[in-house]
């Protein structure tokens, strides 16, 4: 619920959360793959 | 435009989006970087540069109703702090795209191709021009 | 920076939505403008449309609620629900009852369907009908009207006042007819609309300085007059610096004293708008130059409305005799607008009668004590509250605005009704509740609606002010 109000998402529908929420794991799971891959 | 939190939070998404674009495993460095600075390059140009108006309305009978947002920036005075900040960032990506990318020459023609995109719209000589 | 963020988010996903409605599912109608209106100058601007479609829409639920009573202490308020397509609100049938009202401009309770204002008003329709159907130049000049105008003089201690039937047309309509080209306004940040408007109109050059700020006030004072006419360099033919006595949305009571001694000292005159602050200031609800004891006579022109203190709507002017005559023959409002209608203006004299009588004195002090009492609790929970200690607007700072959506739901969910309000009639990372105190509201009301604020800004951890006041 704070994770919602904090970054706006709050205010969108269920389906544009989906989205967004997905986004940010992908780009996540990348960025640690990457950062492992690369460190 | 002029308040430091939007300067910040400009910066934050700039560098966010690097990193995203560079966590991509199949991007190399010098791609990513090019990437990052087409990216921010476009998304400002369209941003500051072609949407008119006002996100709501104003009690102005339309004055700003047909100038972009880089035009209506501290009402049309150049020279301001924001309008400085907002030409810097593009040179700073410009210098580090290329040096990142090695002065390949593809990546150097794109990167200065985009970095016109970026600066010639907001040089006070084509203030108001369409 | 979080605001940002936020606004960035929601704008990204508008474009994705409006992308999607374009290509994909059916195109929005209001997202271009109809092609049989291409010719037509353009009603809105399509960034303008978008922002309503994707940001403010949103929140539709909390910005529009249906109130189905008088808007008094508590209100009864019907539920409505989106759509499966996030599109449009439909009623469920549910009545919130007797929902506590934190959010009329209801300062002294004069908001009754009962009482000796209503009698007397359901009296004045019997008698005189409801439209007045002309403007004050004609048949449109009634008894009450100049009754009204009698009582309200007397109340505020000036020679003669003049009253109008809106109370945005009160400054937009009257501003043009004192000043004019080759006049200077000098106009207060936070201004309401209408005195936007009102100076627009008039083309007198405007020079804005910064909220309640009297040192920028006196620098800009100093510099227009030294520099002149910015294109003749000619001397100003007078200056006028417009005020209001309360802003409704930063809760701030201007720091009238100060701009009384610059008025002196500059020579310039002095527009004061009270619409929010008379009947709510002062200890005899004279308003702002009551609560600062400082003599009406010593400001120019005297400007409030009936709707927020008095439960009526419309507006006034007064001010030395000169002044009123000069408005009365030449205001735009006086021969276009229609006066005001009989009813409205019996209750506005109802409870003008009631303020100054001793049921006035217990009801200003209630709304004193009310307000106190609510502003020093919220500064107490930890909230980031704005304004004047005594003032009965209270803006509690939410920032996002995600956050002013979920504060209104979740204070309607405990039986409370409030106010939100967000960009862009705030500055982008300053979304804010405002309650509005009202008289009407007993002290366990009050303190009850304290415990729900209190809860629900744990909950979403708006206990942000680092001014802990122990």
């Amino acid at each position: 619920f704070i994770y919602c109000l904090t970054t706006g998402i709050y205010m969108l529908d269920a389906w544009e959360r989906y989205v967004f929420n997905s986004c940010l794991i992908l780009v996540l799971s990348m960025s640690f793959y990457t950062a492992y891959a690369f460190l | 435009w002029n308040s430091p939190g939007i300067w910040v939070t400009y910066a934050l998404l700039t560098a966010f989006m690097h990193l995203v674009l560079l966590s991509m495993p199949w991007f190399t460095t010098s791609v990513a970087w090019t990437l990052t600075n087409v990216v921010h390059g476009v998304g400002m140009y369209l941003f500051l540069h072609t949407i008119k108006g006002t996100p709501f309305e104003t009690s102005d009978q339309g004055k700003y109703r047909y100038s972009t947002h880089w035009e209506q920036m501290d009402s049309g005075t150049q020279f301001t702090a924001a309008r400085k900040f907002f030409m810097t960032t593009p040179i700073v990506l410009y210098i580090l795209a290329s040096f990142y990318s090695k002065y390949e020459f593809t990546h150097f023609v794109i990167n200065t191709i985009i970095l016109l995109l970026s600066l010639l719209p907001k040089l006070p000589q084509l203030h108001g021009v369409r | 920076v979080r605001n940002h963020i936020a606004m960035a988010i929601v704008l990204l996903f508008g474009w994705l939505r409006d992308f999607l409605n374009e290509h994909v599912f059916t195109p929005e109608p209001s997202a271009h403008e109809q092609e049989d209106l291409k010719d037509f100058v353009p009603l809105y601007t399509t960034f303008e449309r978008f922002f309503v479609r994707n940001v403010i829409e949103r929140g539709y639920d909390v910005l529009h609620r249906p109130v189905c009573t008088v808007p008094g202490a508590v209100i009864d308020i019907r539920e409505r629900k989106f759509s499966s397509s996030g599109k449009f609100l439909g009623l469920t049938g549910k009545v919130f009852r007797n929902v506590v009202n934190l959010g009329s401009y209801n300062y002294l309770g004069f908001a009754q369907n009962e009482g000796v204002c209503a009698d007397a008003a359901v009296k004045a329709v019997a008698e005189l009908g409801t439209g007045v159907c002309s403007n004050r130049f004609e048949v449109g000049n009634y008894e009450i009207h100049s009754k009204l105008e009698r009582k309200m003089a007397e109340f505020l201690g000036v020679e003669d006042c003049m009253t109008f039937g809106m109370g945005f047309a009160t400054n937009s309509m009257n501003i043009p007819c004192l000043v004019g080209k080759g006049c200077l306004v000098i106009s207060d940040a936070c201004n309401h609309a209408s005195l936007a408007i009102g100076c627009k109109i008039s083309g007198a050059t405007i020079r804005v300085f910064k909220h309640n700020d009297m040192k920028d006030l006196e620098k800009i004072l100093r510099h227009s007059i030294v520099e002149g006419h910015p294109r003749t360099y000619r001397s100003w033919k007078k200056i006028l610096i417009i005020v209001e006595g309360i802003y409704s949305m930063e809760g701030t009571i201007v720091n009238l004293p100060e701009v009384i001694r610059l008025k002196k000292k500059y020579k310039a005159y002095v527009y004061l708008d009270e619409a929010h602050s008379i009947g709510s200031l002062g200890s005899r609800a004279r308003g702002v130059t009551d609560y600062f004891d400082i003599d009406p006579t010593e400001i120019d022109v005297l400007m409030g409305t009936f709707t927020k203190s008095f439960g009526a709507s419309g507006g006034y002017i007064a001010g030395r005799r000169e002044l009123v005559e000069h408005l009365r023959l030449n205001s735009h409002s006086a021969c276009y607008g229609v006066s005001m209608s009989p009813p409205v203006a019996q209750q506005a004299l109802s409870s003008l009668n009631v303020i100054m009588s001793e049921e006035g004195k217990e009801r200003i002090t209630q709304l004193a004590a009310n307000t106190r009492l609510f502003r020093e609790k919220l500064r107490t929970f930890g909230f980031i509250v704005y304004g004047h200690e005594d003032s009965p607007v209270v803006p509690l700072l939410a920032y996002l605005p995600s956050h002013i959506a979920c504060f209104s739901r979740e204070m309607l969910a405990r039986g409370y009704g409030v106010v939100v309000a967000g960009f862009p009639s705030t500055p982008l990372g300053e979304s804010r509740v405002r309650f509005c105190i009202s008289s009407a509201l007993s002290k366990q009301q009050i303190l009850d609606a304290l415990e729900a604020i209190s809860d629900i800004g744990d909950i979403m951890r708006l206990k942000i002010s680092a001014k802990q006041i122990l």
